[in-house]
């Protein structure tokens, strides 16, 4: 579930310098 | 190395530091190399006088990293005239420090027979990436968050032909290491992290689109001054 959450936490960063 | 063999760090060609015309016929010419985890000057001694040199030592100054000789330096023998000798000098980060500028500077003095000789090179910052510089996903992303956008340094890294996967495994060989890589809109984005032999870390974002040859490089640093010689080494890694 951490792992998950981890993975899902570098999308959103990814995400959010992409389109900030 | 041949296919997927590793190729290890880049090394910088060897340059003049000390012409022979500043040591009284003494050249030096060196640069420093990470191997198996240990810092090495590698240096080439040449006697451009006309007598037999001998009794050679080597002492640093402090400076902003601790780098002092591990060990003496090994002139085997008596350097003849025309006489080229070549060795490397492992370096220990134990040494005195003191913050210098820039950051990368090293004030060395070399003696020999004849006299006591000074000059300055600076080192690629790579030589203080350690091999366990891989961060815990979750303590890379809580950093992240901890360092203000004000203390974030940017830079472009024009001319760059490798996809995001080649620049991974290359940056790797210099001990900075791929965290996370997600696509977003086309580009690549690389989350790495760098320890640094004094324990300070380094976190970096590496941006790579398909078809563009200029990559962006976002770097956090709470020691904000060393942002500047990671791009270099970036550069260095990157196109070399």
């Amino acid at each position: 579930e951490l792992e998950d959450g981890l993975d899902e936490a570098f999308s959103r960063l990814a995400e959010s310098r992409t389109n900030p | 190395g041949g296919v997927g063999m590793p190729t290890g760090a880049y090394v910088v060609p060897k340059t003049i530091w000390l012409p022979a015309m500043k040591a009284k016929g003494l050249e030096i010419s060196g640069t420093f190399a990470r191997r198996a985890g240990v810092l090495h000057m590698e240096l080439s001694l040449t006697n451009k006088a006309m007598s037999v040199m001998s009794d050679f030592a080597v002492q640093f100054n402090r400076n902003s990293f601790g780098l002092a000789p591990a060990g003496p330096l090994q002139v085997v023998a008596p350097l003849n005239p025309n006489q080229t000798t070549e060795m490397g000098l492992p370096l220990s980060t134990v040494g005195p420090v003191m913050k210098m500028e820039p950051l990368n500077n090293l004030q060395v003095a070399v003696k020999n027979n004849i006299d006591v000789f000074y000059f300055s090179c600076q080192y690629p910052i790579s030589i203080l990436f350690v091999e366990d510089g891989k961060m815990e996903r979750q303590v890379f992303l809580a950093t992240w968050k901890d360092i203000p956008n004000d203390s974030e340094a940017q830079y472009q890294i024009k001319d760059c032909h490798l996809n995001s996967d080649a620049a991974s495994a290359r940056l790797q060989s210099s001990n900075i290491f791929t965290i996370a890589k997600r696509t977003v809109d086309g580009q690549d984005m690389l989350y790495q992290s760098i320890k640094l032999t004094n324990g300070i870390w380094v976190l970096v974002e590496l941006r790579v689109q398909t078809g563009n040859p200029t990559y962006m490089l976002s770097v956090k640093c709470r020691a904000a001054e060393v942002s500047q010689l990671v791009h270099q080494c970036y550069e260095m890694v990157l196109k070399n």
